[in-house]
């Protein structure tokens, strides 16, 4: 979605 | 070898209706303390994280810890086949690229298998940290269903504000607007009709009401829902699964335009 962030914004990948 | 036994075979099948239509294909993660999934949706801005902890199965056998990559229309097609008041089995042997699921009449007089393929499936696994919330309010999940619904007619996203007067889901849309304020309410005769509004700060976050509808598949799962927010982080929409584990939804918040 063009209006939200990726989660890996939020969260780090493993 | 990885063998688990649900009496409660409804239960499984609630799970798949919950997130299949969110996560095409997903890692199933067995290891001793239970049967795992973390899949994020195409677009990644949302993610399912799931726990059946192994005591909660009446038969739960894990030799060795095996990743499992199924496609979830498929298995929600299997586990379709399955009564409400089956038994179920799922087997997977070691080194094979297939997994079984049984299912057990609970009178014995029909036992069905099938077998499904599993799938290599390149998945990122996101590292979760534990967080202190702004806002934590429980409440009915049917209740919570029927607000996302209820705006989605208006408008496509839905703005969740926690202030001490309760929780406020509104929406906006090209007929007009809406507010639901659901105030807390502990004194009800039934603890799943209560809801509870822990607040540390005042927070206002704005989601995509398409993926809170989505999240709201898991209904059945639990009665009531517990939505956790923080100005900085991905609002948590938690189902918990009767003593087993639990279903989680994160969604990252709308930017500000």
């Amino acid at each position: 979605d063009i209006f939200q962030d990726a989660l890996e914004t939020y969260f780090d990948s493993k | 070898m990885f063998e688990l036994r649900l009496e409660q075979g409804s239960l499984l099948k609630k799970v798949m209706e919950a997130i299949k239509d969110l996560v095409n294909d997903a890692n199933f993660d067995c290891s001793a303390t239970g049967f795992s999934m973390q899949a994020m949706d195409s677009s990644h801005v949302a993610l399912v994280a799931l726990l059946l902890r192994s005591e909660g199965f009446e038969h739960y056998r894990c030799d060795r810890n095996i990743s499992m990559g199924i496609n979830l229309a498929n298995m929600a097609k299997i586990l379709k086949c399955a009564g409400n008041d089956d038994i179920v089995t799922v087997k997977a042997d070691d080194g094979t690229d297939s997994v079984t699921f049984m299912f057990e009449s609970p009178t014995q007089d029909k036992i069905s298998d099938f077998e499904l393929k599993l799938m290599d499936i390149d998945s990122e696994h996101l590292g979760i940290p534990e967080a202190e919330y702004d806002a934590i309010v429980r409440m009915p999940s049917a209740e919570f269903a029927r607000i996302c619904k209820d705006l989605s007619s208006i408008g496509d996203t839905v703005v969740i504000s926690v202030t001490k007067e309760g929780v406020k889901f509104s929406t906006r849309g090209d007929i007009g607007t809406a507010n639901i304020v659901c105030r807390q309410n502990t004194s009800v005769d039934k603890p799943e009709e209560a809801t509870i509004i822990e607040m540390k700060e005042m927070v206002s976050l704005t989601f995509a009401l398409r993926y809170m509808n989505s999240f709201a598949k898991a209904t059945p799962l639990a009665s009531q829902v517990t939505i956790s927010l923080s100005s900085d982080l991905p609002v948590v929409v938690e189902y918990k699964i009767a003593e087993m584990g639990y279903i989680r939804f994160y969604l990252a918040p709308k930017i500000e335009e």
